[in-house]
């Protein structure tokens, strides 16, 4: 464990508590895509399978039980839940994630470590969590206005994948060459969607005006 | 193999 991967871990379950905070305290969810939240259950269960069966460490196991349940609430409360559901943008959360579902099953099946089931469905969970964030992104796109609290959502999430691509360069000097393009090349893909995001963000707190996002 | 460490990770 590094400084910079428990950085990353950190703003990682801090951007789910946020969003958790943001949907319970306002009993609405409105501005949040719940495709993406949809993706990111599918992401964990994926990648977290060998939470009974490899024991890591007790950090490792309580956050793997953390990130599936708060995952799983999240997309609860979108479906469930009687007050939030109403404020479920259905109309302009469009995005047709089961192209990114399929895109990463392929992909998964082609790049691998090891033609093995589980080895399969970590690399889906690789991919498929590199572009999760793409129905979010386009629903903040048409729904122009970001309100503050998904929009430090999206910041954390993009934080998180920053600080895990110093991780990875961090392990890379200090732990032998070992080289690790599955999730290398998809983190990279990740952060670079975040990208243009950070950039209106930047610009909105520099100017201190409200986040706009071009159409 | 290095498969492994990287499942040490979240």
């Amino acid at each position: 464990m590094n400084a910079f991967r428990f950085l990353g871990d950190m703003t990682h379950l801090f951007s789910v508590l946020v969003l958790l905070l943001k949907i319970y305290a306002t009993k609405s969810c409105s501005g949040v895509s719940r495709k993406t939240q949809e993706l990111y259950m599918v992401v964990f269960v994926a990648r977290y399978m060998d939470l009974f069966t490899d024991y890591i460490s007790l950090y490792n196991s309580v956050m793997k039980v953390v990130f599936i349940t708060s995952s799983a609430a999240i997309v609860w409360c979108m479906r469930r839940h009687p007050q939030v559901r109403r404020t479920y943008d259905r109309d302009q959360d469009t995005f047709r994630h089961v192209v990114l579902v399929a895109a990463s099953f392929v992909l998964a099946l082609i790049f691998n470590e090891r033609f093995t089931f589980r080895e399969i469905c970590w690399a889906f969970s690789i991919y498929l969590e590199a572009v999760a964030i793409l129905p979010q992104l386009v629903l903040l796109q048409r729904s122009r206005n970001v309100d503050n609290l998904t929009g430090q959502y999206v910041l954390f999430l993009g934080a998180y994948r920053a600080f895990y691509i110093l991780n990875w360069i961090y392990r890379y000097f200090t732990e032998g060459h070992t080289s690790r393009w599955i999730p290398w090349i998809a983190g990279l893909v990740q952060t670079a969607l975040y990208a243009d995001f950070f950039y209106y963000y930047f610009l909105s707190w520099k100017n201190n005006v409200k986040l706009e996002l071009p159409a | 193999a290095a498969s492994d460490n990287a499942k040490d990770e979240l």
